[in-house]
């Protein structure tokens, strides 16, 4: 199995640590997803250091690009099966004064990893193929309580068409219940207006006993706070959360964040339907395109 | 007694929010300040509506401008003193995708008062001298807890030379104290680089009667948290600040928040300096380098 990740968002909204957090390992060390991946320290289990699979994908070092495409690959073990994960971090979008077509670079990974899996579809020997097409974009929203800004429409607009959309909203924990009510209510609307596609449970799911899967669906944006760090509740549980002097968020706990639903999409409920949608749908729509001219 | 203010962030970090918490009313309804001022009812006292002294500033509403002045006015009875109290905000500062300049229509808007109060110095008749300038800048930080922003560095560059300038971190409430450490000594360290100036105590706070005084300035850049909502603590106390499942924060308890420390300095203690750095300082700076060339 594997799962291709694209996360994109403005620096700070703690995408490294969401990472660490759903995969439950330090994939990468506070600050280093976007920051540069020095201190990034992998091994996958064989002496080899994972981290040398880091690419820039086509942006070379020689080009000025404000946005880079940063890869970070490891195997990942989740209730006892293996699993292939990459991800993808844009560092710099959304980062400088000018971001016209930050999405750009962006756009330009997904299609570059479409026309491999193109090109290797080509070849005689098609046993080997590898799969590294995007399975899912996680888009992180800030929790501003207002709605969307406009280059997060553009992204979304450029991007759902390509491979599946699932935004969340950056660290919550900053909103009240109420407010994540009306956020996402506008957040929905805004993406609704603008006719974007969002990562949807398959026809099946109508089916009664999918009962979970509707509340899961229901829940995007999905509100999340993310944390590696343990720390100690008032009725002394050791928990994965965030220490404040008036209280403690439980990452883990349903009623603090939406964490555990974009956790259970993500790995354990849809990962086939993701990595499906890519190749039957998107991938598909993407070639047809291609080779049409 | 006046105080003109200038407020400016990115949209949904709590200026609005912030301002009707320093001064204990709702001078802003929810969502009034930045997204149009339909909403606004302020009184004056003598059955006069003070929200027609809503002005655009220069730019008319011909101009396509992304980015706006409006300005709110109201008096303000503090301590028994009463306050003409005038905010400035300029919604669509850093809102756009491309936000190249943004700064400008800003700085034109400190300049334009300067040059009021020039020309007003010039008339015979000098009794009746309303004094408009910005007496204070609040420059709102994002709490993504890893640094300034290019834009937010290019904002303090073009202003602090222009007006008193108070950095603060909006909706603090996101970072955990070891975080707010971190990140006020990194903004510190940023601004002193770019070698922006700051509002500071006057000389007479070396003396040993003023250790409060040390300790307000120490604070800076302010990590904020505003609310007007009254909830209830799980001691039971009645308090202004935001509740959530883990816990409520009190915005006047100086453990969970500066902004006592920002409203003393505005309000209580440094009213006076800050109007008289405005006039003997930056004023005069402005003033020469105008009559020299
Ligand atoms: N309040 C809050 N802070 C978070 C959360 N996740 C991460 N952070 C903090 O935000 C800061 C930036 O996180 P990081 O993962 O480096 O963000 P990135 O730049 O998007 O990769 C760090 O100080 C984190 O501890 C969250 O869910 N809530
Ligand atoms: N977590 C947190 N939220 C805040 C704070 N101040 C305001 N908010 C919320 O942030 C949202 C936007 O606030 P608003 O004052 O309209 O922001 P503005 O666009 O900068 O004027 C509202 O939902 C507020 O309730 C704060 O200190 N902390």
């Amino acid at each position: 199995f594997n799962l291709n990740l694209l996360c994109v968002g403005y620096k700070g909204l703690g995408k490294s640590t969401l990472i660490n957090t759903l995969f439950n390992r330090e994939l990468y060390e506070q600050d280093a997803l976007s920051h540069g991946v020095q201190s990034l320290d992998l091994g996958d289990g064989n002496g080899n250091d994972v981290s040398v699979k880091k690419e820039n994908g086509e942006n070379g070092p020689a080009e000025e690009n404000k946005v880079k495409i940063e890869t970070v690959s490891a195997e990942i073990e989740e209730n006892g099966v293996k699993l292939q994960l990459t991800v993808v971090d844009a560092p710099g979008f959304g980062d400088s004064i000018d971001n016209t077509d930050s999405w750009k670079p962006i756009v330009d990974e997904i299609n570059r990893r479409f026309d491999q899996y193109l090109e290797s579809e080509n070849k005689i020997q098609r046993t080997t193929l590898q799969d590294n097409r995007i399975h899912a974009c996680l888009y992180f929203i800030e929790p501003t309580g207002h709605g969307l800004k406009p280059l997060d429409l553009e992204f979304c607009k450029q991007v759902h068409s390509k491979c599946n959309l699932i935004p969340v909203i950056a660290k919550s924990d900053i909103l009240t219940d109420e407010e994540i009510v009306t956020f996402k209510a506008t957040i929905k609307k805004q993406l609704e207006q603008a006719n974007v596609q969002l990562f949807e449970p398959p026809q099946y799911s109508m089916l009664g006993d999918e009962t979970s899967t509707e509340n899961i669906f229901e829940k995007i944006p999905f509100a999340i706070v993310g944390s590696t760090e343990q720390v100690t509740t008032e009725d002394g549980r050791k928990v994965r959360g965030r220490a404040y002097p008036w209280g403690v968020i439980e990452v883990d706990n349903t009623k603090h964040s939406d964490f555990v639903y974009l956790r259970d999409l993500l790995i354990r409920q849809y990962l086939e339907e993701l990595r499906e949608r890519t190749n039957k749908v998107l991938y598909e729509k993407y070639r047809s395109e291609k080779l049409l001219g």
